[in-house]
């Protein structure tokens, strides 16, 4: 969700 | 994953080992700031936790253990192994005005009020103030080695990249984050001052003198 592409950001 | 990430984490990764690169063969850490050094090992520490509870892919933990595990490098090579070299007289901003209000901010604009995303959040506000102290350095002694200004020009041009990338992702994925978003944007500007003196005189191969 939302929460993972924020994440996969570094 | 876009062109705009890709070259800002390739920015960001190409930052940490010139900076590293500076302090081994040189032997000196003169000119860099523990104390924005503390605060980049920190912003990785707390945001980096989601390598424990998801797997995103083999690149993003890849990175983020080389993050971790390079600031924690950095603090080593600056507080024990070349600490003669440190120069402390000259980092003296007080970090407590930054983590102060980072930490009351990450409580109270969040996605999320649980361990993981209060860190997060308050991992990328304080990225984007961590380097206030290493310009402020920078500030006080009036100049900067050249490579420590090539080092700051490739921290500030990585966040800046992800504000392309940003955009790309709105327009074509119709994903944002506000809160990325807004510190990505501070942290740009901060590094303005910057990049205008690097453009004007460290391109042009003069040394990083501030205008007295």
């Amino acid at each position: 969700g939302e929460a993972l592409m924020r994440h996969d950001e570094l | 994953m876009n062109v705009f990430r890709l070259a800002g984490d390739l920015s960001h990764l190409l930052a940490i080992i010139i900076l590293l690169l500076k302090i081994w063969k040189t032997r000196s850490c003169a000119g860099i700031s523990g104390r924005s050094q503390i605060l980049f090992a920190l912003v990785y520490t707390t945001r980096y936790l989601d390598l424990f509870t998801n797997f995103i892919s083999l690149y993003n933990s890849v990175m983020k253990v080389f993050f971790i595990s390079t600031s924690c490098a950095t603090i080593y090579l600056m507080y024990v192994k070349f600490k003669a070299t440190y120069d402390h007289n000259h980092d003296t901003f007080r970090i407590g005005f930054l983590l102060i209000p980072v930490t009351i901010l990450g409580l109270l604009i969040n996605h999320d009020f649980t361990p993981l995303e209060v860190l997060w959040t308050f991992s990328i506000y304080l990225e984007s103030v961590a380097i206030l102290p290493q310009l402020f350095m920078v500030s006080k002694t009036g100049d900067a080695e050249t490579i420590t200004s090539h080092y700051l020009f490739c921290l500030g041009l990585y966040r800046a990249l992800y504000i392309f990338n940003w955009i790309y992702r709105y327009y074509f994925e119709g994903f944002y984050d506000l809160i990325a978003i807004v510190a990505g944007v501070v942290q740009t500007v901060l590094y303005c001052d910057f990049f205008y003196l690097y453009v004007t005189r460290v391109i042009k191969g003069k040394a990083l003198k501030l205008p007295a």
